[in-house]
């Protein structure tokens, strides 16, 4: 059942600096 | 320390004379045998400076990625005659429920009067399974 993108996303991350 | 594992790198992104490579560590940080240990190459083949690089990643809300300070930002006119440059950063990704693992990256740079975003997903991971152990 590969309907499209069920996956729910953590917001992008980048490094502190 | 981080022991690099015997895996081979993953090409995540080549293009506009920038590679980006994925290489796993062989153990996971101490006590944490969900914790994937990845080194980020970044490489540069243009005839003039890479700047303002800037590596992001994002994985599901099931999973947790950090990201450490890179090596830099820049990377130097590429010349055949001199060892190759690279920017290191490393990436740890927690996974504690052993699911396949899905990772959007974005990475932008500025190369000669070109300013690049580009994006892309990455899947090929050694078996959470294997982690701590590879």
């Amino acid at each position: 059942s590969q309907s499209g993108d069920a996956t729910t996303w953590n917001s992008f991350q980048s490094s502190d600096t | 320390s981080i022991r690099p594992s015997s895996l081979l790198p993953v090409t995540i992104f080549d293009k506009h004379s920038l590679r980006v490579l994925f290489h796993f560590a062989r153990d996971s940080p101490p006590s944490r045998p969900d914790v994937l240990v990845v080194i980020i190459s970044m490489l540069s083949s243009a005839p003039t400076p890479v700047i303002n690089i800037r590596f992001q990643a994002a994985v599901p809300k099931t999973m947790k990625v950090k990201l450490q300070p890179p090596s830099g930002t820049e990377l130097p006119a590429f010349n055949p005659i001199l060892p190759p440059a690279a920017v290191t950063q490393v990436l740890l990704l927690a996974n504690p429920h052993k699911e396949k693992v899905r990772l959007k990256y974005k990475l932008t740079f500025d190369l000669g009067e070109e300013s690049y975003d580009e994006s892309g997903d990455v899947e090929q991971f050694p078996p959470p399974e294997n982690w701590g152990n590879l």
